[in-house]
């Protein structure tokens, strides 16, 4: 999955 | 997700086994610092704020769920439970940490992608993760014989975000666009501070010999 600010990790 | 990052993700879940195992085996804590522990688990509530709001996988939930839960599981053995806690070092576990809590969170208000409550409490998590182990290291050169639990823990704790710097050298090199300074930066100071710890678990892995920091 993807997430617009960019925190897709850990 | 590239092997770098899933090989980070996996060392640094080893990590928390291997401290879960070395508690519940010797229903001890010795050795390790509380106060890691707690920015730890600091570390993560601040970081995961978009738990219940933005889903990105059942992987990404899961081990949110996890770090969380783990974290605050092994401060309440720390604290309460009747056994373990006996065992915590209290007099050599001394570091104090509010200046950390503190200069992290200034910093994020000053450095961060942007100014929401969500993403300053991110680059907060991220400044603070960096300096989380310097309790535990203080801890260890205090305590003199290191037990190999222990040891092998604050390895794979040191070992993960080193992974996770080859997955952002990855992602950089791959995805247009790509930029993640401030976990970036954080990173490399966060492993650049197990260097001496590294450099001792080699030499005693070489000579097989005990983990041993100076003082």
């Amino acid at each position: 999955g993807y997430k617009e600010n960019g925190k897709d990790e850990l | 997700m590239n092997i770098f990052r899933l090989a980070g993700d996996m060392t640094h879940l080893l990590s928390i086994l291997v401290l879960l195992l070395k508690i519940y085996a010797t229903k001890s804590c010795s050795g390790i610092s509380r106060k890691t522990q707690e920015l730890y688990a600091i570390v993560f509530m601040a970081r995961y704020l978009d738990l219940f709001t933005d889903f990105i996988s059942v992987y990404n939930t899961f081990m949110k769920l996890i770090f969380i839960a783990s974290s605050l599981a092994i401060v309440w053995c720390m604290r309460f439970h009747p056994v373990v806690r006996r065992s915590y070092d209290r007099e050599l576990d001394t570091f104090r940490y509010f200046f950390l809590v503190g200069a992290s969170f200034a910093l994020a208000l000053v450095w961060h992608d942007k100014f929401t409550l969500q993403e300053v409490f991110w680059a907060f998590s991220i400044y603070l993760e960096a300096v989380a182990i310097l309790p535990q290291l203080v801890l260890l050169q205090r305590s003199g014989n290191v037990d190999n639990l222990t040891g092998q823990y604050v390895f794979f704790l040191g070992a993960y975000r080193a992974f996770y710097i080859l997955n952002w050298i990855y992602r950089y090199m791959t995805e247009p666009r790509f930029t993640r300074w401030i976990a970036g930066i954080s990173g490399v100071v966060q492993t650049a501070l197990y260097a001496d710890f590294f450099y001792y678990y080699f030499i005693s892995w070489k000579n097989n010999s005990k983990l041993k920091l100076p003082a």
